[in-house]
């Protein structure tokens, strides 16, 4: 099945969004 | 129009659920008790919330531990999961608390949670980082010691997940060859 994979870039982009 | 995207206000999923524990060395008490479950959580909203809201691995006190492993696995070598797995050691001198020990632990978090280590994240059963005077250590927790090549895939993921230099070494450790031993008696089943 597919994974749902996160990159490091993308983990910080979400860590500031409201 | 005032209408919400629901990128927005949709929390993003993860792969897996995670728990994340405390461990306290409290003498007084039965080891177990000593080891709980801060929270659980499953998207990356939560994690953050979790991770913004927790004490930094550097500022707890001798004798500590965080653990974060897929729900349903303790962090412990007993447990069904790991028992026949091992773990990635990656051991930090006294300076590397303050340098490094909250980079590596935050970087080896987004690994797991972003299932960082491609067709092997099946194989990772969780993360824990010991605080302890005579040097902090890192340890990736994998579930079959048997898997070579997957488990050195992994390591090397680590390793450059967390820009260890090429030529620093990390070792393998087999929950197997461990229990009931001195940590320093215990001799790497592989390194990279």
């Amino acid at each position: 099945g597919t994974r749902i994979v996160y990159d490091r870039s993308r983990l910080m982009q979400l860590r500031n969004s409201p | 129009d005032d209408v919400l995207d629901p990128e927005s206000v949709i929390k993003h999923p993860l792969q897996n659920s995670w728990a994340m524990w405390f461990f306290k060395n409290d003498k007084g008490r039965d080891w177990k008790d000593n080891l709980r479950v801060i929270t659980t959580f499953d998207t990356v909203e939560d994690f953050w919330g979790l991770y913004n809201h927790t004490l930094p691995a550097s500022r707890l006190q001798s004798g500590c531990d965080y653990s974060v492993f897929k729900a349903g696995i303790q962090p412990m070598w007993e447990d069904a999961q790991n028992k026949k797995g091992g773990r990635w050691l990656i051991n930090l001198n006294k300076s590397q608390r303050q340098t490094h020990l909250d980079d590596f632990w935050l970087e080896t978090l987004l690994c797991l949670i972003g299932e960082g280590f491609d067709e092997h994240s099946d194989d990772i059963c969780g993360a824990t980082v010991n605080i302890r005077t005579k040097g902090d250590k890192l340890g990736l927790w994998t579930r079959d010691a048997n898997k070579i090549e997957a488990t050195k895939k992994i390591g090397l993921k680590l390793k450059e997940s967390l820009n260890v230099p090429s030529k620093i070494v990390i070792g393998f450790q087999a929950h197997s060859d461990t229990a009931g031993k001195a940590g320093s008696t215990v001799k790497n089943r592989f390194t990279v």
